[in-house]
């Protein structure tokens, strides 16, 4: 069972993540009509700008975050805004939402100037995390644990990172025992989603590449 | 507007809460 502090730090980064959304008039504008693949490249720049704000408004709420040096905060929410991004679009696009919907986000994505071969391991990664079918719980967490990743570049104090993202994995696995008991593995499967979502750091940085050069 | 800012730049801001358009 969880202890009393983990189910409180479970329900706080819940609550934190509820809260962790793109404005409406930035979504609204996602779902008009088709546009050209100008203004889709525009769109998804405003999208992605306002993701980061969102995100580093979860990341102030999660517990520790806000002691740690001011640099190293910078150093963690640059090393994870991409994969974070990443995993938040799979969330959206593995959610009911109504599929002329997805199409319409799908059709946006493929017609924005990005070159194919970064449009299918992102279809890939938002497919083989549909397949999980992950609840609130886990993708809250495997955010957290996400932006908390000692290893990051340009991070000093690795331990003090280490000690808050520790207590996280350790409520993601036993959330996993409880909810999976027919399925031991299931833990492993979301780490090995982090590891996949770690490639898109680098297909977005080639991504951007090529948008500059298009 | 925030999207022509860099990366970092967006995010100091933001950990700053300013969100200046």
């Amino acid at each position: 069972e969880f202890t009393q502090k983990q189910q409180d730090l479970l329900r706080h980064i819940l609550d934190a993540f509820s809260k962790y959304r793109i404005p409406q008039e930035v979504t609204k504008k996602l779902l008009q009509q088709r546009s050209s693949v100008e203004e889709n490249f525009l769109l998804l720049t405003e999208t992605a700008t306002s993701h980061v704000q969102v995100l580093v408004e979860f990341t102030k709420k999660l517990p520790g975050f806000q002691m740690l040096d001011h640099e190293d905060q910078i150093a963690l929410l640059k090393g994870s805004a991409v994969e974070a991004m990443f995993l938040r679009s799979a969330q959206i696009f593995s959610r009911k939402i109504p599929s002329q919907q997805s199409e319409l986000l799908e059709d946006r994505i493929r017609h924005s100037g990005i070159a194919e071969e970064y449009i299918v391991p992102m279809f890939n990664f938002y497919r083989s995390i549909g397949e999980l079918k992950m609840t609130q719980e886990e993708y809250s967490l495997l955010t957290a644990i996400t932006i908390l990743s000692p290893d990051r570049s340009f991070v000093k104090n690795r331990e003090a990172i280490d000690r808050l993202q520790e207590p996280l994995l350790e409520i993601l696995q036993k959330y996993c025992k409880l909810n999976h008991p027919d399925d031991p593995q299931h833990f492993a499967r979301l780490l090995g989603r982090l590891t996949e979502l770690r490639t898109f750091n680098h297909h977005h940085s080639n991504m951007l590449t090529s948008w500059r050069i298009n | 507007p925030a999207s022509n800012l860099g990366l970092e730049d967006i995010i100091r801001k933001a950990l700053m809460g300013k969100y200046d358009d």
